[in-house]
């Protein structure tokens, strides 16, 4: 049993989940922000048989889209802050996927 | 070490909870939703030692009742969809448990 | 590839995922909450190298301060209840790491 953890875009999460659904994995989504942008974005967790993984990875694939786009990083300070925000032009979309080994499985 | 994630009913969640803070078990909980329902549920994350698993897990299938339910899994698409929703029969309740191996435990 | 899941105090989050960023470290954060003082906290998630997962516990150690506060664990029970709220000194922040193998990292 593998835990797939992936952290998608929020637009990209419902043609994914809708994709999972029809080939019936179980999914979890979670609201989650990114660290850089702190924007929010999509936290995924799907637990698969260990030879579902690479099924899995290419749903992820196919359905979240990479793409560029000019953001602002948001300053974190306060108003003593000399931090001057500039758009910088980031990759978003795509997605990172950790796959974890589970040593126990049990659905009650 | 493991780290238990535990994905519960929301209505499970606060005598889960009650019920391991009693043994002195640590446990952060985070909202969720369910892939198929889309509605909102629990994910617990549970770190506890090698020899505690059982018991936790014990504790978990104890409070987290498995119960059937109507529901209607709700559309994802825009107006042009042909989506018709249909009430059908699921099994709620219960408890996914993904048992995880932890390389290395901090408290800091 | 490891992935750090760690647990941390709100007000502590800005700083150290500010000195993540600082050193290039990908971060993913959650909101969640505590299972015994039932207060929200914060969730990172930071998937790093194998010989980078010393430097990020440093780091978090770092950004980190544990401290004593006197709090009052939240009653989870309705009107019948006999629960009577008491204030006990706890210590929190700090931090609560656990580092987890991954498998398979996939970056799309
Ligand atoms: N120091 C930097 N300088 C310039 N550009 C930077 C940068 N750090 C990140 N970026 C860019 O900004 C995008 C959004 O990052 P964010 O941290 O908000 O949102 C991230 C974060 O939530 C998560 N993530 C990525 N790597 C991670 C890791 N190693 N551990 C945990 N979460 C990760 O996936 C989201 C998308 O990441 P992705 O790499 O596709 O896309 C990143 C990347 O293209
Ligand atoms: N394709 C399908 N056709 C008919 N009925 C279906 C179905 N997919 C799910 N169901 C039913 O709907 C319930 C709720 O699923 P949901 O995905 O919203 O919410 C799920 C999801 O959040 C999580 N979960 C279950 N299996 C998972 C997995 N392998 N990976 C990640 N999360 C999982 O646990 C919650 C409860 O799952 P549980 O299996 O007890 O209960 C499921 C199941 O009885
Ligand atoms: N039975 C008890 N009696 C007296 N005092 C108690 C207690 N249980 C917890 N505390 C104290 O209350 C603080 C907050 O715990 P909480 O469960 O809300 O929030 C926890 C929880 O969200 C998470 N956590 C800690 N250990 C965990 C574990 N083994 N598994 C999952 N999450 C854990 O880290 C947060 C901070 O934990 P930390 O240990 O630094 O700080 C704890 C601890 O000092």
């Amino acid at each position: 049993m593998k835990l797939i953890i992936s952290i998608i875009q929020d637009k990209d999460a419902p043609r994914l989940i809708e994709e999972l659904m029809e080939k019936n994995f179980g999914v979890t989504k979670m609201a989650s922000t990114g660290g850089f942008l702190k924007s929010g974005n999509t936290t995924l967790l799907i637990g698969v048989d260990d030879n579902q993984v690479d099924e899995v990875v290419d749903i992820i694939d196919e359905k979240c889209r990479s793409r560029k786009q000019m953001v602002t990083p948001l300053p974190m300070g306060g108003p003593g802050d000399s931090y001057v925000p500039y758009p910088i032009e980031v990759k978003v979309g795509g997605a990172t996927i950790f796959v974890i080994n589970v040593d126990r499985f049990e659905k009650i």
